[in-house]
This record gives C-alpha cells, sequence and structure tokens, in this order.
C-alpha cells in the first residue's frame, strides 16, 4: 500500500464527519 | 513539468509573482501525478517548500509585495497538503524538523482563509495513529510560538473563531477536539479545556451554537460529549 493516495484527504474527512473522534 | 524540473526552479529562488504561478503549477502536479512523482519531488522539494515558506513568514508585513506574499504562503500551505496525501510525503513531513511549527505559525488570524487550511491540517496531523505522540508536537509548537510572542497559547484559535468565515470556526474547532481528544490523561484534557474557557470559548461558543451550519454542529457536538465524558469520569 506504499504507494496508496487520499491518506490527508481521509484524515481530513474524518475530522470533518466526526468519526475521527468517536472513543475506540 | 517533471519533479526534478520544479525542484531546479525553486533553486533559482523565483520571488512574487513567478513564485506564485510556478507554486499554482506544482500543487496541481502534486494533486494530479502518481506517488511515484511525488516521491521524485520527495525531502529536497519538501525542503525548498518549508524554506520558502519560513522566508515569506520572516518577511515583515509592511514588504511592499506582502499581498503576494500571503498569497505565496497559502499556495505553500495547499502544495504541502498535497505532497502529505500518501505515506512517503506524510513521512518526509512529520520527520522535517520545522514543518509543523511552520504550519503552526500559519494560523494566522489575519488570513482568515489561510488559517483555515493550517488548523485543518494540523488537526489531521494531532490524528493521525503515529508512534510519537504528534498531538503534543502540535502543542508544543504552539506553546512555544506563544512564547516568543508573548501571548495566551490558545489566543490565535479563539480569534479565528470570533472571525465570520464559517470555515474557519469549524477549523479552530476541529483543532482544539482534536487536541483535547488524543490527550491520554484526563486532568490533560480537562486543563485544556479550563485555559480555553478561561480565554472565552464558553461566551464564544453561546454565539457559534446559533449558527445553522452542519460542520459546526459536529464539531459543537464532539466538544460537548468528550466534556460530559471527561466530568462524569471526574
Amino acid at each position: 500500500d506504499g504507494d496508496e493516495t487520499g491518506i490527508m484527504d481521509g484524515l481530513l474527512e474524518a475530522l470533518q464527519s466526526g468519526a475521527a473522534f468517536r472513543r475506540k | 513539468k517533471s519533479a526534478v524540473m520544479y525542484i531546479q526552479e525553486l533553486r533559482t529562488e523565483p520571488r512574487d509573482v513567478q513564485l506564485l504561478s510556478c507554486l499554482e503549477s506544482l500543487r496541481v502536479s502534486l494533486n494530479n501525478n502518481p506517488v511515484s512523482w511525488v516521491q521524485t519531488f520527495g525531502d529536497e522539494g519538501l525542503s525548498l517548500l518549508l524554506s520558502f515558506l519560513k522566508r515569506l513568514q520572516e518577511e515583515k508585513e509592511e514588504y511592499p509585495n506582502s499581498g503576494i506574499s500571503v498569497k505565496c504562503q497559502h499556495e505553500i500551505i495547499r502544495c504541502l497538503k498535497a505532497f502529505m496525501n500518501n505515506k512517503h510525503g506524510l513521512k518526509a513531513m512529520l520527520s522535517s524538523a520545522d514543518g509543523i511549527s511552520l504550519l503552526v505559525r500559519a494560523i494566522n488570524p489575519r488570513v482568515p482563509h489561510m488559517m483555515v487550511d493550517a488548523v485543518r491540517l494540523l488537526s489531521a496531523i494531532c490524528i493521525l495513529e503515529h508512534t510519537d505522540n504528534l498531538h503534543e508536537r502540535v502543542l508544543e509548537s504552539i506553546t512555544e510560538l506563544s512564547e516568543e510572542r508573548d501571548i495566551e497559547r490558545f489566543q490565535p484559535l479563539l480569534s479565528g473563531m470570533q472571525k465570520s468565515n464559517i470555515a474557519l470556526k469549524g477549523g479552530c474547532m476541529q483543532l482544539i477536539n482534536a487536541l483535547i481528544s488524543r490527550g491520554e490523561e484526563l486532568d490533560f484534557r480537562i486543563h485544556i479545556r479550563s485555559e480555553l474557557m478561561r480565554l472565552g470559548l464558553r461566551e464564544l461558543l453561546s454565539e457559534v451554537r446559533l449558527i445553522e451550519n452542519e460542520e459546526l454542529r459536529v464539531q459543537l457536538q464532539v466538544f460537548d460529549e468528550q466534556a460530559e465524558e471527561d466530568s462524569e469520569d471526574l
């Protein structure tokens, strides 16, 4: 998976949707 | 243009309009080429971008071309966002000595649209699964810069929330939520929250609550829920 792109996009999306903050 | 051509062009130290057009084209290339292209641009390209950003940030604001200088700074931040959209770019940025602190310096409430991108990228860095605590590195940079300027460390974030730019309000809330949510210790989280409250966050939040906006609603909900859970733990 070394050449996958979209990692930053994914993080920004998770922040915006709130998913990044759901307690694991 | 190839990645090497951009590096060569940046090495000629273009300024103002020339620099801006080079950066705009570079951002498109970083966004639209495969990861291998970004890897070729790599560490050297990154260090050139960061050195330009540093120099532009250090230029005094009364510098005659400060308008274009700000445009160039914002364009560099956009390039960094594209550069960090893969594992290699992200790793290079995180291992650079001053990448995070230069992003923190871009938290400038006088340039709201650039500040939106800066706080969002810093929030993303905070939540990235990583061996060391990236949110602590971000907080350290915020603290260091505030000591340099002799201001409260969260003042720029609260000033950003006072701006009419709704995306900026949301971005500032994201960084606040990211810094608090990644704090492992309960008393750390409570300490940050009380520090923000002391600076007037409570009043600001009561205004933000009146704004009909989905992105803000999500961030407010996260903030409230985390505060509630923490007070229950307490």
